[in-house]
């Protein structure tokens, strides 16, 4: 009974209700290892610990709890311990049963096992059990997750083939986080990036996709599926060759009849992107050098900035920085006359006391919506449009309408630890 | 080693005198749905901290508990009484069957049809689908918490000797 005791109160430490009232992991970093003495026979172990730093990831991607594997702490130091065995195995007081039916069983206190006398394979194998499957499902059951019996569920109990696309679908996402939270935290900047196509007729159609930048990573977001592409976030030097590894601040597209051009901003200087080669211009065609000084390209504007975006109904790209708001007119190359003026007169509140206040994370004009958010902290504030002046026309030109949740608008936007950003 | 020629090992053989037992009648079945809470929910955590060298497998004692039976002659009263233990048994197998066919998305026939059969046998997590309440599992070890804190200050000294004997 002491023994009980002690481990049931060293799991309380690790343990706790969560806000829904369910038993879950009171820290939001779990270490995990591959046991030595519990190494799979059918796969090499290099194979085995990517199997699980990609199950992990998966989870990660989808909540806001980060896997990082251990391999040198004490083992009763580490959260979740894996292992393979057969019949009688690890000191586990549940015997496997040989080969079929039940190929895995898993515990609150963290440890999974996996029945070795199954014919486990790696991912996209095409046959046999796949391993990333069935740890998916038995990590699930250690994050606190019972099975769950609708299809498509990862939490289902019993094992289905591998389709192509195994992935984590909007309710198992949801359980999870009813158990964690969603993912919140600032971003850098939002952007839709436009690029052009041409359809197998030779007609030039206009596309556009949306990202989401917070320090050195970044993560495209799907608007149809309400959620990021499968697989971020990636590094930014992936995805954006020679823009700063850390972070921008803000991203311009200016677009007009005359100018097509994409900027990047850090610190006091910019960057313009070439979409064609994409990577960022050394030369433009004008023969600017990059990167420039913001003072340079943008006189009258004070950096670093905070964020900035273009707007396309005046030609400006407004600059925020602080509480003040910089407009800057592309025709004319100088700032817009009155400017810079504070955020309150140009973006007003439509509720009083319902206002950013300035330091503004990211300004962001979204086509779906076909409307500009501004992002401060887990929450946004959408700017007034024509439409909801046409609607309500009492509302403040440019007012900023109640603030709403990030969480709550663009689902899923999850960090991962930083050394699973490269499996 | 489990044997392999290929160097990709894509031809290991698994060792197939070491199978799980198939699912192919009642008793079987009943075996599977008391594994997984169907018939009664099963206290997945307790199992976990069971003194693994005094107990046997939990599926072992469930083997166990199913097939031995009483040797007591029957009086008459006694035989009613195992008549009515039987029926009730029999009841909550059925019901505990329906309930996995319907969660399966089968026909809920409450027979031990080819249909159910298939299920049962299909590759599936060890872990229960009914499971006792953590919560409340939580709690009654608490109360024990208790009682072993006193255990433990009145007792200082046997429980040092104690502790040095583990």
């Amino acid at each position: 009974k002491r023994h009980l005791a002690v481990l049931v109160s060293k799991n309380r430490r690790k343990r706790d209700l969560s806000g829904a009232g369910h038993m879950a992991f009171s820290k939001k970093m779990l270490k995990w290892r591959l046991m030595g003495e519990g190494y799979s026979s059918q796969l090499t172990v290099e194979e085995q610990r990517y199997i699980f730093r990609l199950a992990f990831r998966m989870w990660s991607e989808v909540s806001p709890l980060e896997f990082v594997e251990d391999i040198k702490s004490p083992l009763e130091d580490v959260d979740i311990r894996l292992g393979f065995g057969t019949g009688r195995h690890l000191g586990c007081n549940q015997k496997f049963d040989g080969t079929g039916q039940e190929f895995a069983h898993a515990w609150f206190l963290g440890d999974i096992h996996f029945d070795d006398d199954e014919h486990f394979t790696a991912p996209n194998a095409g046959s046999g059990i796949s391993l990333l499957k069935v740890a998916v499902h038995e990590i699930g059951h250690v994050l606190g997750l019972p099975h769950i019996y609708r299809p498509g569920s990862i939490m289902q109990p019993s094992y289905l083939p591998q389709e192509s696309a195994f992935e984590m679908d909007w309710m198992d996402r949801k359980a999870i986080q009813h158990l964690y939270g969603g993912c919140k935290g600032r971003f850098n900047t939002v952007f839709d990036w436009i690029r052009k196509e041409k359809t197998p007729y030779g007609e030039v159609v206009i596309r556009f996709n949306t990202y989401f930048m917070r320090d050195g990573w970044y993560w495209l977001y799907e608007n149809r599926n309400n959620r990021t592409r499968y697989g971020d976030p990636v590094a930014l030097q992936i995805g954006w060759h020679g823009i700063p590894v850390d972070g921008v601040d803000a991203y311009v597209h200016v677009w007009s009849r005359k100018r097509d051009a994409v900027y990047f901003f850090k610190g006091i200087q910019f960057w313009r992107y070439d979409n064609e080669n994409d990577r960022v211009f050394r030369k433009d065609s004008e023969g600017h050098h990059y990167p420039r000084l913001i003072s340079e390209g943008f006189p009258g504007v004070s950096s670093p900035i905070d964020t900035a975006f273009y707007d396309r109904r005046d030609s400006r790209i407004y600059f925020f920085k602080s509480t003040l708001v910089y407009a800057f007119d592309v025709e004319a190359n100088s700032l817009a006359r009155g400017f810079p003026k504070n955020i309150r007169d140009v973006f007003p509140p439509v509720v009083s006391g319902d206002h950013p206040d300035g330091n503004i994370d990211a300004a962001y004009f979204s086509y779906t919506h076909n409307a500009i958010f501004l992002l401060k902290g887990t929450r946004f504030w959408q700017v007034v449009g024509s439409r909801d002046r046409w609607r309500r026309p009492f509302l403040p030109r440019n007012g900023l309408l109640p603030y709403k949740e990030v969480d709550q608008h663009w689902f899923d936007i999850c960090s991962v630890h930083h050394t699973a950003l490269k499996l | 080693e489990k044997l392999f020629h290929n160097r990709d090992h894509s031809d290991v053989q698994t060792v197939n005198s070491h199978e799980a037992e198939v699912i192919t009648d009642q008793r079987t079945a009943e075996l599977f749905l008391s594994r997984y809470g169907f018939i009664k929910p099963v206290n997945w955590e307790e199992i976990r901290f069971e003194d693994i060298s005094s107990s046997g497998d939990f599926l072992d004692d469930l083997q166990a508990s199913i097939q031995e039976g009483t040797s007591v002659p029957h009086s008459r009263d006694s035989h009613n009484r195992d008549a009515y233990n039987s029926q009730t048994e029999n009841q909550a197998f059925i019901s505990a069957l329906k309930e996995f066919q319907r969660v399966s998305g089968l026909l809920v026939t409450g027979m031990f049809d080819e249909a159910t059969k298939v299920a049962m046998n299909r590759p599936r997590c060890g872990v229960p689908d009914k499971e006792i309440d953590l919560n409340t599992f939580e709690n009654s070890v608490d109360s024990n918490i208790e009682n072993t804190d006193s255990f433990n200050e009145t007792d200082s000294n046997n429980t040092s000797e104690a502790v040095q004997r583990r």
